[in-house]
């Protein structure tokens, strides 16, 4: 049973692509096999695993109808492919609006290939632009990296019209997967409060797993490697490994 | 001695806002008077000051041609002054490509009342697309919040690209202001080796100020105040009235 998921937040900076990549990798430690598709033109998914997009990639996959599988690449990490992405996809933004029917045409891309892989998630840029929708449109749900700030909770409300808007009008199996908090730093009372707030608003959309503020999740990618592969110790790989197993238990 | 200056960054949560706001509000403490423009839909900067935006905002103004004047609402804090924003600025980013011109829309908008303030900062939204680069066309420098972390110094090469390219091709005055490090945690090898590629990659176009990573900023804007206002005493307010007076020594 696949699952498409679109990781989504027009708010910057929040861990959509840090939970892309590590959920992911952990899905595909626990022997799921996952398809990753950098979805957002700084291409920072496909770096921070290690790859350069060369041509095909997911340009080619939208505009000029290049089979996703083509763009497919293997990552040195069992069970996770990934199609990667690089600042060519900004052009995807402007040319969509010539294309009749430009919001399906991931979903299109993605057909059997789909698939072939348990979850394919979809980092999406920090925007509710036309790469966002489309991938709205692809995906069958919505997971919601929330950093624990204020400006971060301000716009969530607004992402969740949004969602609304793409079910009605344009993929009606789209629902909300889960909210999950990132960049928790236990230390402060700003993290408590906006914890506190987001799980009294949204219940028991917000997962159980929290993601702590930890500074070996923004070195791995540095690293080119998942943060199961750079540090297996640390407070972000288990944190990591919780959420997908949370993760397969709620799509259960 | 007007500048405009844009803060970008296509990168997300990368402290565009923050300083936006933060370097407005201490310009305005040293008695020189700023207008700040919210270009970004999502509202941080008019929410972090504690304004909403009523019509008109900057919506109107760059889509109805009703005068900036009437948009400009003045703020609790002397000399700041903030043409605020809302949702309805996402309309923008589509309508703009029906309007002959629409680079240009915001500078023409600015026209003389530009000149009334000292210093226009505009906050840029995560991406670089159509608002972005109707900020850089109005602006005569661009100030580059630069997260000290990978990811963000991995685009900084792209957003001077195409600063070069609106330069060559909109608005021959734009140059870089600077480059600012934010969020610097320096209990992190990480942040001092990102800050030390900055450096020697873009030598004297960073500021000697750096900002750290401070709770405070974070939590200033939900209580609708500027760090000044919020925690003077904070290391958040101590660097951003250095930064102002470093920015006012290199704009002399
Ligand atoms: N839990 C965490 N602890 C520490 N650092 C983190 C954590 N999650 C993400 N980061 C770092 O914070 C920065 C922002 O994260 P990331 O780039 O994943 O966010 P994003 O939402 O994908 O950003 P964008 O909106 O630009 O796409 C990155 O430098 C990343 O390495
Ligand atoms: N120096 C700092 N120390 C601690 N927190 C900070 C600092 N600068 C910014 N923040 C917080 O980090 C988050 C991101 O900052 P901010 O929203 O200003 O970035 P941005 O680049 O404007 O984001 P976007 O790309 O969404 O517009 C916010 O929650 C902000 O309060
Ligand atoms: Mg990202
Ligand atoms: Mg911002």
């Amino acid at each position: 049973m696949s699952r498409i998921i679109a990781i989504a937040n027009q708010k910057g900076g929040v861990g959509k692509t840090t939970t892309a990549i590590n959920l992911g990798a952990a899905l595909a430690a626990l022997e799921k096999s996952v398809l990753l598709i950098d979805c957002d033109p700084q291409g920072n998914a496909t770096r921070g695993l290690g790859q350069e997009a060369e041509d095909p990639h997911l340009y080619q996959v939208l505009l000029d109808d290049v089979p996703l599988r083509e763009a497919v690449l293997p990552t040195p990490f069992p069970q996770l492919d990934l199609v990667p992405t690089n600042r060519e996809l900004v052009g995807a933004e402007v040319e969509f609006v010539q294309i009749e029917g430009w919001e399906h045409s991931l979903a299109r891309a993605l057909g059997e290939v789909g698939s072939e892989y348990e979850t394919v998630l979809l980092d999406c840029p920090p925007s509710l632009g036309h790469l966002t929708v489309c991938s709205l449109v692809a995906a069958d749900g919505v997971l919601v990296p929330l950093q624990c700030e204020y400006f971060a909770l301000e716009g969530v409300s607004e992402l969740i019209r949004t969602v609304g808007r793409v079910q009605r009008a344009l993929n009606p199996r789209l629902e909300i997967e889960g909210i999950v908090l990132t960049m928790f730093d236990e230390r402060t009372n700003l993290a408590r409060e906006v914890a506190a707030e987001a799980r009294s608003h949204f219940e028991d959309r917000v997962y159980e797993t929290v993601v702590p503020r930890n500074v070996r999740l923004a070195e791995a990618p540095s690293h080119g490697l998942p943060i199961l592969q750079y540090d297996i110790r640390s407070r972000g790989a288990e944190a990591f490994l919780a959420l997908a197993k949370e993760f397969l238990q709620k799509a259960a």
